[in-house]
């Protein structure tokens, strides 16, 4: 169940562009499937990474090269994805490091490594081949030596040094339950290697990476998408369906609720930095304390989520959810959302006012309510005007102000330059002192086009 | 919905968040475009890759093969005036109408339901017990006018919102029917009428419901839809 993609790291949209001296040594398999081209490079030591190109035609083409700033760029092309083997690109060594492919040169006291081809100024029996990656003076573990990775030096009265390149699991550290863990660990706590999160084999998922483009899912690396208490991975073992990592913890950061981020009084995106001291639901149930197990038993233990400001029974956000919640305190009701507390206001002031609904408005703001700065009433980009001052010439469509040429009852507003946003209300507030009816009864009204339901299944399916 | 009973409501439509969970309903305003409350998103400016919309079906987490079922991703989310706490949300691929999914009308702007009208709510929400969780239910209440209703919430009841008022106490949405449908139904046609909000308490005896009146930002809807 291992797909030989596991072998690689793959960077998407990109291709690598060789130099004059590189072109020739390119191989080019056309017509081959992805795993299939994995895997031809995967058992070729000359390969160390491949541009899979799907247009105009799928074209596998391997390359005896990686990303280089000297040799070979990589550049944007979205009709290709590049994948290097990873142990020529890690910045960290697995095991003892045999494995590893990388350019360090240099030993861990500073001095350089001495050529492997080289008998001076140590004479030694090493001989460089492809498969003990002898190269150039790079540091290597062929004898598999416990020190990890090694060179002789150039310096004639040390005769060999370790490079003390890290360990994947010790590279990165993780604070809280490592959420932002962005290390290149891929196997698990007990050594089954990860199920690349591109993939629905050995285990179907959710975390398809393109759903999910903060949470880097990037190949099989371990992550924490889900809030759980540590990163962790699908396993390529049809018999585990996932697992824990074993990732060095960070020494403690004494800092606690003084990030000038967080809020208590109101939340801002999704809560996840309110630290207030509201206690109950949107309905008023009380919340149940966020170290106790009962009536609700769940992962979010304060010592494991130090972090999130797991105190006493407040609304929260640990798990990056819509908005602060709490487990209840009501063992039929779980959890619940804690939308009585007040998203915080908008720091962009009106400068501005405007009478009855701002048609007649004539003012300079130019801004949204987001504080997004309006598009010109007369171009067409990012958004195309349906609006415009020559389908509304009297409505005074100048520069990229403000305006109600339709006579919205909601007040000024103008299309934006965010390319998602087409139109919004505007920075500015109704003249104070001013209310004016919304709302108007009207007698009679007619439907005819929808909100029609079929009746008589709903009932014989009842009864 | 606490208080209510299984049944049909083929314009709500249960919002799904990444892990295909449901987190709140909507409603069905045309076969693009779906409305909901502002409060079920953590801003207007979310990424909503990977939220989906479903409908079609009466239960909440329908098996793979149920024929009515149609799920489509979340495109866009476009925030309404300020004070409307309304969201409008843009499907990937118009859903296909049929028996099972229809569309709600609108309101004419700026229409008032007259009080006693009879609307029902809808939703996948928490019931409290008081019914099957694992469907889709209803419950019918009729409306009640914005100055009556003030006298229970102390003037704190807005022109753009309006009120219900169950036939018997401990009837109303609850947590995750929030940006479902209040529907009422004008000669043979279904109307939206109101959107679902959240409130401090879900189902209390005693205490009329709140909605945002839809017909105070019809306006709005249609422009969203047409620019």
């Amino acid at each position: 169940h291992r797909s030989h993609l596991n072998d690689f790291q793959r960077s998407e949209g990109r291709e690598l562009v060789p130099n004059e001296w590189h072109k020739d040594r390119m191989q080019l398999l056309p017509g081959l499937t992805l795993e299939e081209c994995a895997k031809r490079c995967s058992q070729n030591l000359e390969c160390r990474a491949f541009n899979y190109e799907t247009r105009p035609s799928v074209t596998c083409k391997q390359l005896p090269w990686v990303r280089d700033e000297n040799t070979a760029d990589v550049k944007r092309n979205v009709n290709c994805d590049l994948y290097e083997k990873k142990d020529y690109v890690r910045r960290c060594i697995v095991g003892d490091g045999k494995t590893y492919r990388g350019k360090v040169s240099q030993t861990q006291s500073g001095l350089t490594c001495q050529q492997w081809w080289s008998k001076f100024p140590h004479d030694h029996r090493w001989t460089p081949s492809a498969e003990n990656g002898l190269e150039l003076n790079y540091c290597r573990n062929p004898d598999g030596d416990a020190i990890g990775p090694w060179c002789y030096t150039t310096e004639p009265e040390r005769r060999f040094e370790t490079c003390n390149i890290p360990r994947c699991e010790d590279e990165v550290c993780i604070t809280c339950n490592g959420e932002d863990y962005r290390g290149q660990v891929d196997h698990t706590e007990t050594g089954l290697e990860c199920q690349r999160w591109d993939q629905q084999y050995p285990h179907q998922h959710i975390y398809q990476p393109e759903k999910y483009p903060d949470k880097s899912l990037d190949d099989n690396y371990c992550r924490n998408p889900d809030a759980s208490p540590v990163p962790w991975c699908y396993t390529t073992d049809p018999k585990v369906e996932r697992q824990n990592c074993k990732i060095r913890k960070c020494e403690k950061v004494p800092l606690k609720n003084s990030r000038s981020s967080y809020t208590t009084h109101c939340f801002r995106g999704r809560g996840e930095d309110y630290r207030g001291k509201i206690n109950e639901t949107t309905s008023g149930v009380p919340c149940q304390r966020w170290d106790a197990q009962s009536p609700h038993q769940h992962p979010f233990v304060p010592q494991t989520y130090e972090c999130k400001g797991l105190e006493e029974n407040y609304c929260r956000n640990p798990d990056g959810s819509e908005a602060p919640w709490c487990f209840t305190s009501l063992s039929e009701m779980r959890t619940a959302l804690c939308l009585q507390i007040k998203r915080c206001p908008d720091d962009i002031e009106a400068e501005d006012c405007y009478h009855e609904n701002g048609k007649n408005y004539h003012g300079m703001v130019r801004k949204t309510r987001k504080g997004i700065i309006c598009q010109k009433w007369n171009v067409n980009t990012p958004h195309k005007t349906k609006i415009n001052p020559t389908t509304y010439p009297g409505a005074n469509l100048t520069e990229n102000y403000c305006r109600n040429p339709d006579a919205d009852l909601h007040g000024p507003w103008c299309y934006t330059t965010d390319p998602k946003t087409e139109f919004d209300y505007c920075a500015i507030k109704q003249c104070a002192g001013e209310f004016v009816s919304i709302i108007t009864p009207i007698k009679k009204v007619e439907f005819n086009e929808c909100g029609k339901r079929e009746e008589r299944m709903s009932h014989s399916r009842l009864r | 919905i606490v208080g209510g009973t299984p049944g049909n409501s083929p314009w709500t439509v249960s919002l799904r968040d990444r892990r295909g969970n449901h987190f709140c309903g909507g409603s069905l305003v045309s076969s693009k475009w779906v409305i909901s409350t502002k409060q079920c998103f953590s801003s207007c400016y979310v990424d909503l890759a990977g939220y989906t919309a479903m409908m079609g079906t009466l239960y909440k987490n329908p098996q793979d093969g149920d024929p009515g079922r149609q799920s489509i991703r979340l495109t866009k989310i476009v925030c309404g005036p300020s004070e409307s706490h309304l969201v409008m949300l843009q499907l990937e691929t118009p859903v296909e109408i049929n028996e099972r999914v229809s569309q709600i009308c609108l309101p004419p702007e700026h229409y008032i339901v007259p009080a006693g009208t009879i609307c029902e709510i809808a939703g996948w929400g928490e019931t409290k017990g008081t019914a099957d969780e694992a469907v889709l239910n209803v419950a019918q209440m009729p409306v009640l006018e914005n100055a009556d209703c003030n006298k229970y919430f102390r003037g704190r009841v807005k022109e753009n919102e309006m009120c219900t008022n169950p036939f018997h106490g401990g009837v109303g949405a609850c947590e995750r029917d929030y940006g479902g449908p209040l529907a009422c139904q004008n000669s043979d046609c279904w109307v939206l009428e109101g959107v679902i909000i959240p409130m401090r308490r879900c189902g209390h005896p005693g205490q009329p419901n709140i909605f945002i009146r839809v017909s105070v930002y019809v306006d709005w809807i249609k422009k969203v839809m047409e620019l």
